[in-house]
């Protein structure tokens, strides 16, 4: 009976967190604006997510389950600090949805208002390598790249467009991040604190809206 | 907060309290947020003759009528939740990610016949 009620609630199963993350602040602040002492709960339009102007009835923040790459051992000449493998499962997602935004979030442990500069890389997987075949058959392209300090603890990458045709799980080959130092006049090349700062990188996370066309119509907008 | 207040007998249809604590349902260790909510329920007679009160559609109207006539094979109409409201749950899934929410009809806000 419960198995019942559980799948007319959009769930499979009864869900058993192994190792629950922490409800992202966001998450937080979105439930209380729905949800809140003070809200006004006939007026909420739940099929909109003001915070980010998009229309959603579902966020979620996806765990990132990729691994870690050590960037030497494919390439030992490579000035790569940080190399990882992305990856979201969207699959968990019902047919019924329609992604309307994805945002990445790569998370820091602490920021440094005279951190040095750093490049960062972020490719789509296009197609996989066999196994032990290291990156030399993995195809990949650049989606953003972009040179940041340390100045926040997280950077932000819109990723709506990939999440959309992630939809479709054979697209879904997950991403790479790479983080690598700017060669800045002042330093040389081969300096053994040209990754520091970096060490502390924490986790990445998805965020990501949809929209469930079944529950959420479109009123027509007025004349 | 919800619907207008009325003053019906007891035994009349009308919304009664409910609320449901996902811990008693054993739901706890993945319903992050709310701890449980007012899902509350409609109980009640819709006696003949149906009065505004009960909110009573034109099908309540007539079926009470027909009711008068033939009382062993029309029953009366039965106390229905007319009126119902979403929530937002906060909760974990199968994968560990966070999930938040929005289901349609999960709270009784005003009942008729």
């Amino acid at each position: 009976r419960e198995i019942m009620l559980l799948r007319n609630l959009g769930l499979p199963s009864r869900p058993k967190p192994v190792s629950p993350p922490h409800v992202p602040s966001i998450l937080w602040k979105l439930f209380n604006q729905r949800m809140g002492p003070s809200t006004a709960k006939k007026n909420a339009n739940l099929c909109f997510v003001e915070d980010f102007n998009v229309p959603g009835s579902t966020v979620r923040a996806i765990s990132d389950q990729g691994r870690f790459v050590n960037p030497h051992s494919t390439n030992p000449t490579t000035t790569v600090c940080l190399e990882k493998r992305l990856f979201f499962n969207i699959s968990i997602m019902e047919k019924e949805e329609r992604v309307t935004m994805g945002r990445l979030e790569v998370r820091f442990g602490q920021n440094t208002y005279y951190g040095r500069l750093f490049d960062l890389r972020l490719y789509r997987i296009t197609q996989l390598s066999l196994k032990g075949m290291g990156n030399q058959k993995m195809s990949r392209k650049l989606l953003t790249a972009q040179t940041f300090r340390l100045l926040h603890k997280s950077l932000y990458f819109n990723l709506t467009e990939t999440c959309q045709s992630w939809q479709d799980p054979r697209k879904n080959l997950g991403l790479t991040l790479e983080i690598s130092p700017r060669k800045e006049g002042s330093l040389l090349a081969g300096q053994l604190d040209e990754c520091q700062g970096i060490q502390t990188f924490l986790y990445t996370s998805l965020l990501a809206v949809t929209l469930d066309s079944a529950q959420c119509t479109m009123s027509r907008a007025k004349r | 907060s919800h619907g207008r207040l009325k003053f019906l007998p007891s035994n009349m249809c009308k919304r009664r309290r409910l609320y449901v604590e996902f811990g008693d349902v054993g739901w706890q260790k993945w319903v992050i947020a709310p701890r449980g909510y007012f899902a509350n329920y409609c109980q009640g007679e819709c006696p003949y003759p149906l009065t505004d009160v009960l909110n009573g559609s034109n099908h309540a109207i007539l079926q009470t009528l027909a009711h008068s006539f033939e009382p062993n094979d029309v029953p009366l109409p039965c106390c229905i939740p007319i009126k119902m409201s979403p929530i937002s749950v906060l909760f974990y899934d199968n994968g560990d990610n966070v999930v938040l929410k929005h289901y349609e009809n999960m709270s009784v806000d005003e009942c008729g016949c």
